[in-house]
């Protein structure tokens, strides 16, 4: 069973690698917020999702359950490859996560927009889209010969921004990125959760004249 | 989409400037 | 070989499980900043420490890095221990090291302090260090009956709070969580990498006539 809000990103890569090992997965959405559910996951609601085996068997956080749930083939099936996907999960959460949340969330009214910041976040993830680049150009997956929780956790991370800022200007000299991205969404197992994924055409932006704060 | 769920989330949008701050302060300890 | 800064507790993971497996580590300081360097390495300094094999295998990010030189048994030996042992290192990652970088970086004068920041911070980690009391209470370690990656990881990301900031009235309440970081922390693998752990008597604070930023 996975505990988590409809359609939360951060659900997606487990729910993607479920789709990889034919985990069946039970999708429960309320109550995240009930005394019943916080007093059996001490991570509380800030740690949703949260998974629960038929065993009784609990783990908290996307990537950790997407690793429980997925085959070996995802995890990395040698040292160095699992090794390397762990280091593209970790870039995911720390690299790309930060700045698509400052950058989108705001364009989402999940956030207050923040001119300054939401420039840098724009930078840094283009920063990150270049190291991408740069990689997929000589690679057809991020880790190996095909599709492992390293390209999934990155795809998820990049799906917010793919989709709601990253227009075609915006994406213009990252064509290795764009094409590796679309070649993933459109793998039947990543089509089965996300549905159909739309590249943005044209930017949300941030109402301007909402309140600006300093973050 | 639902914006609620988001709002909750604990991001951490000042990690540049902490990342910027860490690189500068072992590259100075360092010479 | 270890690219990395001097003592950087970044480095601290990969280094104390490389004392677990016996894998030999050069460390190399410098130069960092050669375009030598930079030309090999994709994700530049801004992804120290940075790892290079003897057979060409490069991997970046510590936690990835600890993953590779890691033996099987801190990894997690079976399919559940490996999947709590990512739900800890992601926690660390994303739960405690954004709290102890706030609080902790201003009173090294790396970082300018902001009262309302370091506040939310302080707040932050000891919610934290509830989870790990409650989940320490009844467990002598993370993951498992011996140190894991899960250990590790969580023990360096703290080592800054521990040392800088928790002094004993911040330290009350949490008393299993302090022991198992005294536990760790004084195992060989461990005191070989981080020498001395002299927990914080009197905590450090930054200069409240330091600049004030609104972050």
């Amino acid at each position: 069973t996975l505990y988590t809000y409809p359609n939360y990103w951060r659900s997606y890569p487990a729910l993607i690698a479920a789709q990889y090992s034919g985990v069946q997965i039970n999708i429960v959405s309320e109550p995240l917020e009930s005394d019943a559910f916080l007093s059996r996951f001490p991570f509380g609601k800030t740690q949703v999702p949260v998974f629960e085996g038929e065993d009784g068997f609990q783990i908290n956080e996307g990537t950790a359950i997407a690793h429980y749930v997925s085959p070996e083939s995802l995890r990395g099936s040698c040292l160095q490859d699992s090794a390397l996907v762990q280091q593209w999960v970790n870039f995911a959460n720390s690299e790309i996560v930060p700045s698509v949340a400052t950058w989108v969330y705001p364009t989402l009214g999940a956030a207050d927009y923040n001119k300054q910041a939401t420039e840098r976040a724009r930078e840094h993830l283009q920063g990150v889209l270049s190291v991408l680049e740069e990689h997929l150009k000589t690679h057809t997956f991020l880790v190996g010969e095909r599709v492992t929780l390293a390209d999934i956790s990155v795809v998820c991370a990049l799906l917010l921004a793919y989709t709601q800022v990253l227009d075609p200007p915006q994406r213009e000299g990252y064509g290795s990125v764009t094409r590796w991205f679309c070649t993933c969404v459109q793998q039947p197992q990543f089509s089965q959760v996300l549905g159909e994924v739309q590249l943005c055409e044209k930017a949300e932006l941030a109402s301007a004249t909402a309140s600006e704060m300093d973050f | 989409m639902s914006a609620e769920y988001l709002a909750q989330e604990k991001i951490w949008f000042d990690k540049h400037r902490y990342d910027e701050a860490e690189r500068q302060y072992y590259e100075r300890m360092n010479g």
